[in-house]
């Protein structure tokens, strides 16, 4: 049974399936920011103060890495994240919103990565990867922190991967090497 | 747009699962 | 109501005979043969390494040999039921045999089949010249106008009726429209009176048995016989071909459908989808299937589970099956994640170990975990790093004080089999490079080698020994080679409620997108002599001096690739995985590549 509350504008469905739960929510979502949006004439075209906000915060991260102050960058860098994905209205241009959280992203991992915060670094590649991004550049920061996490089955799998989509990569030649020979170590 | 939104909710889960695991 | 009763017993025996032959040949043949095959059996068993196989007994709970013990005793039952009624059978046979043979309505009608041979008293081999002597001898005995004075009437025509009979033999055996005569209707004179009858003696039809009759006819035909082919047909409705139940292969495609790929698979996914198998509530309706996943998880935690102890045994048993139809639907979707961690799930069960970093060394026996995980200062993970150190440092590392267990934990650890790679490529028969469209194979080389055996690389083992056999034969069918090696021998699976010898599952990967694109090979035959070979790491100093790589023997496994080759030139990429389903750490994954050239 729906049932429609006419104050907040949202559907409800008890006891419903997780399918039809989700559907519920996305359309809740949906409703919530069309009720909020306030110009008349939304287009898919990307909002331009959102986009703006997100610019600054980024390039703000940016700057404090040219300074060295890593920390202080990744901490501006998951802000402009943050905002990204707050900010954006969801019939906003897919390919658009793709493509800034994917370049955001990469900078994002490159900054993890330099910390030493390898499970973060990773999550984030798995999702470039799993989002459509299987350039070299992800394979061999994949590599790289898998083996940082010392799991080299799983690093090996990437490296290969990678040198099979791209097989004259020096990078990922050496870093196979490196990885053999950790996993012959790792093996006694 | 929702469908990036969830897989990029799902990374603090996955981290927890994965550093539990490993 | 023309057709005669079986008055004189003369069909009826027949009948029952040839119901009884059709059941009783065919059940006894298959009995012999799984007498004779089921040796054959044992005899391969003991052939290969049985160290393992002896320690499981021995480490194996009392409620294990116990399960085991009662599921023995319910097979052996319905063997000895099959076997008595063999004995039984054969036992009517005989009887009616000699009741055949004894009976005097069937003798008289025995008689009366006209065999010339018999009259002639020749045999049935006898060339013309033979039939007219004998004929003549014999004429002259009975000839009317030869025969002696003194015989009387009845006699005498007795005799003139052999005559007659003799001549005719004679005829059916020489002159040609006799002889047509007698090969198509069995008598020299012609078509003779045939007569068509009921196999059942009267009384069975007449007035009141009729009824009863007619009754068990209709409880035959209406009632049992679509019971038990209903019975029949929805046992086989309810079974996919992978052997589990449809409702669960519709559960766990339904999973794989909805699967989101932000979800981490994990041990715990894979044994909740199990938990919601059809044969789980149809083996215990009672339980639900919270409590199916809890006494799973208690078997990968090596926790009991008190009065439902059996009951956990039960599902652990029938969970191999499920997870190799869950393998099965999983290479289906094409789905790598899912597949391996099957894999891992059985290992996991069959072990009794949870999936973690430390899985290589916790499946051994009598291990400390806790000492293991507190304890040592490097971070040991694997049993090829173990065997790095001498035996004393290893007790210590694995918390193990008593040398007797230490000494049987190290037995086992060096004899679980790891498998090592020495060639790998894409065949195809007859062809010396892969050419567009042909049908290749994988083709690997492996070395079945103990975690303890010092490494050495591959390139050590010269060609010679890894090629093939290149004759006709091995062209026409390039995987008849692999039975050649013996079966697998016992797992060491101390807390597995069956004796098992499992296998290794072989998933081709596609690396463009990284995922499967075949069902799964198993892999049951491959030798494990070189397990014994004493090659300690810690002993061997002179790698070149001291490898000789004839002692060494060396495995192949065939992989049938399900497609063709692809039509243009180039290098094709495959992630080739071999699992084990028994051992954490025998795994081998690589990456091979196709070069399809003209």
């Amino acid at each position: 049974t729906l049932q429609y509350d006419s104050n907040s504008k949202l559907l409800d469905v008890p006891d419903a399936s997780e399918d039809v739960e989700m559907n519920v929510k996305q359309i809740n979502k949906l409703t919530q920011d069309l009720v909020a949006e306030s110009n008349p004439n939304f287009t898919p075209q990307p909002r331009e103060d959102s986009t703006a906000m997100i610019k600054k915060l980024f390039e703000n991260g940016l700057k404090q890495l040219q300074q060295q102050k890593m920390a202080d960058a990744l901490k501006s860098v998951n802000l402009a994240v943050e905002m990204a994905q707050r900010k954006r209205a969801p019939w906003e241009a897919f390919a658009v919103q793709l493509q800034e959280l994917q370049f955001m992203m990469k900078n994002r991992v490159d900054l993890c990565l330099v910390q030493g915060k390898f499970m973060d670094a990773l999550q984030d590649l798995d999702f470039l990867q799993n989002t459509g991004l299987t350039t070299s550049d992800v394979f061999i920061r994949k590599t790289d922190a898998l083996m940082k996490l010392k799991q080299y089955d799983q690093a090996r799998a990437e490296v290969e991967r990678g040198l099979s989509l791209d097989p004259t990569n020096a990078k990922l030649r050496v870093l196979h090497m490196e990885n053999t020979r950790r996993l012959a170590e790792y093996n006694g | 747009n929702q469908a990036l939104k969830r897989r990029f909710q799902a990374i603090l889960l996955r981290k927890e699962v994965f550093s539990e695991q490993w | 109501q023309s057709y005669d009763y079986d008055e004189g017993s003369e069909t009826w025996p027949f009948f029952v005979l040839a119901v009884l032959c059709v059941v009783l040949v065919p059940l006894t043949a298959m009995q012999l043969w799984e007498l004779v095959s089921g040796g054959q059996k044992d005899q391969d068993l003991k052939d290969q390494l049985n160290v393992l196989g002896k320690m499981s007994e021995q480490y194996a709970s009392s409620e294990i040999l116990e399960f085991r013990a009662k599921n023995l005793a319910k097979k052996s039952k319905w063997l000895a039921k099959r076997n008595l009624f063999i004995i039984a059978g054969w036992t009517v046979v005989a009887y009616l045999v000699q009741y055949i043979g004894s009976n005097d309505a069937i003798q008289d009608a025995a008689t009366l089949l006209f065999d010339p041979y018999t009259l002639l008293d020749i045999s049935t081999s006898s060339t013309d010249r033979e039939i007219r002597s004998a004929y003549r001898k014999l004429s002259v005995k009975f000839h009317p106008d030869k025969l002696t004075k003194d015989l009387s009437p009845e006699q005498r025509s007795v005799a003139e009726e052999q005559f007659v009979l003799i001549t005719k033999a004679y005829k059916a055996l020489t002159d040609e429209v006799t002889r047509e005569n007698f090969l198509k209707y069995g008598h020299p004179d012609g078509p003779q009176a045939t007569s068509h009858g009921i196999a059942l003696p009267k009384f069975l039809v007449d007035s009141s048995a009729s009824t009863l009759m007619v009754l068990g006819y209709i409880a035959l035909l209406g009632v049992i016989l679509p019971y038990f082919v209903s019975r029949w047909w929805s046992k086989t409705q309810s079974m996919t071909k992978k052997g589990i139940h449809v409702k669960s292969a519709s559960y766990f495609s339904d999973r794989l459908f909805n699967f989101k790929p932000s979800q981490v698979v994990t041990l715990d996914l894979i044994v909740n989808w199990l938990s919601h198998a059809e044969e789980f509530k149809l083996m215990f309706p009672e339980l639900g299937q919270e409590t199916f996943e809890t006494l799973l998880h208690d078997q990968v935690n090596r926790k009991h589970s008190g009065t439902l102890e059996t009951a956990k045994l039960g599902l652990v048993a029938k969970s191999h099956v499920l997870l190799f139809g869950l393998l099965d639907i999983a290479t289906t979707f094409r789905n790598l994640e899912i597949s391996n961690m099957a894999i891992d799930t059985l290992k996991a069960i069959v072990q009794a170990t949870p999936v973690s970093p430390y899985s290589q060394l916790l499946q051994l026996p009598n291990v400390n975990a806790k000492s293991l995980l507190e304890g040592s200062v490097d971070d040991i993970r694997t049993l090829g790093k173990l065997f790095t150190y001498d035996d004393a440092k290893i007790g210590k590392i694995l918390g193990i004080d008593d040398n007797t267990k230490l000494q049987e934990t190290l037995t086992i650890a060096s004899a679980i089999p790891h498998l090592k790679l020495i060639r790998a490529e894409f065949k195809v028969p007859g062809e010396s490079v892969v050419t567009p469209q042909s049908t290749p194979h994988i083709s690997l080389k492996v070395l079945v080698r103990s975690a303890k055996h010092k490494f050495f690389g591959p390139n050590l083992i010269p060609d010679e020994m890894c090629q093939d056999e290149q004759d006709f034969d091995s062209l026409r069918d390039p995987f008849a080679s692999i039975l050649e090696q013996p079966r697998l021998p016992q797992t060491f699976a101390p807390h597995f409620p069956g004796k098992r010898s499992g296998c290794w599952c072989a998933l081709v990967v596609l690396q463009k997108d990284g995922k499967v694109i075949q069902t799964p090979m198993l892999i049951d035959r491959l030798s494990f002599a070189n397990l014994n070979k004493d090659f300690d790491k810690r002993t061997v100093k002179d790698l070149e001096k001291d490898f000789k790589p004839e002692d060494w023997v060396i495995g192949t496994i065939k992989i049938p690739f399900s497609q063709p080759a692809p039509a243009e030139k180039g290098d094709f990429f495959f992630r080739v995985i071999v699992k084990s389903t028994e051992y954490f750490g025998p795994d081998l994954d690589f990456t091979l590549a196709m070069a399809v050239r003209e």
